[in-house]
């Protein structure tokens, strides 16, 4: 219940702090309280704001599943992003997930840079029960993904995921390199539209939005996975990035085992920045 | 930049006797909204800009500089003087002199120990890597291979052995070798992990670090400061190394620890290789985070 004549100014800049410490951002906090203000709750502030907050995520397709390249093709998942945001680890989780749901799963270990990357990628894919295509270390990341794509066609696959090094979005050869192996993809299955899946650690503050509008611009991503939600941060960046690129969070990652990763919950989400 | 905003805001005009105290407001709010879309914590922002101004109102403005360019002055000064703070020396005393890696999942831990180890063995000490992280998968075989690399021996224990344990089976392994250096490359671990702290803490009453350096990644956001916070509290941190730094990420966290906890940043990660590894100068951070 608030003080009669309406919330003080105090009560609105206490807001927008929260959004502030939650990694919302400043310019993108002050926008939103601004409209909350002049909106129909704009005599509560948390309401309004959570409202103006739900109104900035993409529009989201019920229960997303991955989908095939064509009749018996498989679905391919391109996993990208910066440095140590959990990737390697988020596939091994979905890999877990989709052969649970009784999918056949094929993964690529196309991260042929980093020091034992490949051996990480195997390790998760023995714990979900799923083969690996890789390479020598150091091998052309586009040349793992050809032969992955070859093997899951010819192996009827139903979703094949594709592990990337992390790569700082600044490094223009590295970017290239990313085309290079969304082209194999495009031309080896013309129609398969692969989900590409842009990780996103939650403790990541103002450079996440710089970090997805790159990749964006490079390889066209279709979805997002927050990692590292279980920690104190709040992902408030995802705001932003959802504003204004219009890609949807699909999952969010909630610890280190095979099992923490869970579908993005919107209302959650806004809900849990004012916990 | 910081200083074309403050031009926009204050005007170009130079040798104008006093900021007035209209120009301080606008251009403390400039300032206040440089800092935050660079990740300097919040609280951390409202002190810096209260000390900014309480130096810029009626700041005798010099008649080279625009009164911009004199509030640009101010703030690049006052950034100096929080990110030069502490002890930035490197401590390697000790027999073996003990160096432990701390931080959340993903900062850089690993490819810093190994970064430090090859800093090390320049400096003609002779370094002996210990992959305390038995929990990721291939964490240990990540640190023999870049071990290998750099031709610096790395210890491994048996899977399952506890991680004091596996730290001091490292120190003997040491002594064994005759290496006179141990780099501690511990697991990411998350501050709410009551478990996981209560091991780091374990650990470093048990080998006794001379420095324990957290790792922090330039592109973290406003929980900077509540982590390292927590990392002090658990383990007597010495410094810290802030990595990817070779990004476009501004680095506000660096600021915001130092601010706070007084730890200096000892050093930064430019990349991905061994090399990538820079002794810390305040000047540098302070430039980005001007813009
Ligand atoms: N607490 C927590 N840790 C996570 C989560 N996801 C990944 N991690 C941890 O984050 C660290 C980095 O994970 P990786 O999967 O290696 O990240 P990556 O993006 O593949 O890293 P690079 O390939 O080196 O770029 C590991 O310690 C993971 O266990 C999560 O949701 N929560
Ligand atoms: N560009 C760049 N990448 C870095 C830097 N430092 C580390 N990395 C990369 O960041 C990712 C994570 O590095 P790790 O050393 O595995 O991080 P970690 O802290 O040991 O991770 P966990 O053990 O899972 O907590 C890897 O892809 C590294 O190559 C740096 O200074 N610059
Ligand atoms: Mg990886
Ligand atoms: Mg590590």
């Amino acid at each position: 219940i608030l003080g009669v004549g309406g919330p003080s100014e105090a009560d609105w800049e206490e807001v927008e702090e929260t959004l502030i410490a939650g990694d919302v951002g400043a310019a993108l906090a002050m926008a939103v309280v601004e409209r909350a203000r002049r909106s129909r709750d704009g005599d509560d502030p948390v309401a309004a704001v959570r409202r103006e907050l739900a109104a900035l995520l993409a529009s989201r397709e019920g229960d997303w599943h991955p989908r095939p390249a064509g009749p018996g093709l498989p679905a391919v998942i391109l996993v990208v992003g910066v440095n140590g945001t959990g990737k390697t680890t988020t596939i091994g989780k979905l890999a877990a997930r989709y052969r649970g749901e009784g999918r056949t799963v094929l993964l690529a270990a196309a991260d042929t840079f980093r020091a034992a990357a490949i051996e990480q990628l195997q390790a998760w894919a023995t714990r979900a029960g799923v083969a690996v295509v890789a390479h020598a270390p150091g091998a052309d990341p586009a040349a793992v993904v050809f032969d992955a794509v070859d093997a899951a066609v010819a192996r009827h696959s139903d979703v094949l995921i594709a592990d990337t090094a992390g790569r700082l979005h600044t490094k223009v050869n590295l970017m290239d390199e990313l085309t290079k192996v969304r082209r194999i993809i495009d031309r080896r299955l013309p129609d398969a539209a692969p989900e590409t899946l842009f990780v996103l650690d939650a403790t990541t503050g103002q450079n996440g939005l710089a970090q997805a509008r790159a990749f964006h611009e490079a390889i066209g991503l279709t979805g997002i996975v927050l990692t590292k939600l279980d920690s104190t941060a709040k992902g408030g960046i995802v705001f932003a990035i959802e504003d204004a690129l219009k890609v949807p969070v699909r999952f969010v990652g909630v610890g280190e085992k095979v099992g923490d990763l869970i579908p993005f919950d919107p209302d959650a989400f806004v809900a849990a920045l004012f916990a | 930049t910081l200083s074309e905003r403050l031009r926009q805001t204050l005007g170009a005009l130079t040798g104008r006797g006093r900021v007035s105290e209209a120009d301080v407001d606008a251009a403390m709010r400039e300032v206040r909204l440089a800092l935050l879309e660079a990740d300097v914590n919040f609280k951390v922002v409202r002190d810096f800009v209260a000390r900014v101004r309480e130096r810029a109102v009626g700041a005798e403005v010099l008649a080279s500089l625009t009164a911009g360019q004199q509030v640009v002055k101010i703030v690049h000064e006052e950034l100096i003087s929080l990110l030069a703070a502490g002890d930035r020396t490197f401590h390697l005393s000790g027999s073996p002199a003990v160096i432990a890696l701390v931080g959340l999942q993903g900062s850089g831990k690993t490819t810093s120990s190994a970064k430090l180890a090859r800093h090390i063995t320049k400096l003609g000490r002779r370094p002996l890597l210990v992959a305390a992280d038995p929990y990721r998968p291939a964490a240990a075989d990540q640190l023999q291979t870049l071990g290998k690399s750099l031709d610096i021996p790395v210890f491994r224990a048996p899977a399952g052995t506890p991680v004091v344990e596996i730290a001091r089976q490292g120190m003997e392994a040491a002594r064994r070798q005759t290496r006179d250096v141990v780099i501690l490359d511990t697991a990411g671990r998350l501050t709410v992990d009551e478990a996981l702290m209560a091991e780091i803490a374990a650990v470093a009453s048990a080998v006794k670090p001379i420095e324990t350096l957290l790792v922090v990644d330039a592109m973290t956001g406003q929980e900077s400061v509540t982590v390292a916070q927590a990392f002090a509290a658990a383990v007597p941190v010495t410094g810290l190394v802030l990595t990817k730094i070779d990004g476009d990420a501004r680095g506000g966290a660096a600021l915001s620890i130092s601010a706070v906890t007084g730890l200096p940043v000892k050093f930064m990660g430019t990349g991905e290789k061994t090399d990538a590894l820079e002794v810390f100068h305040p000047d540098r951070l302070a430039g980005r985070m001007l813009g």
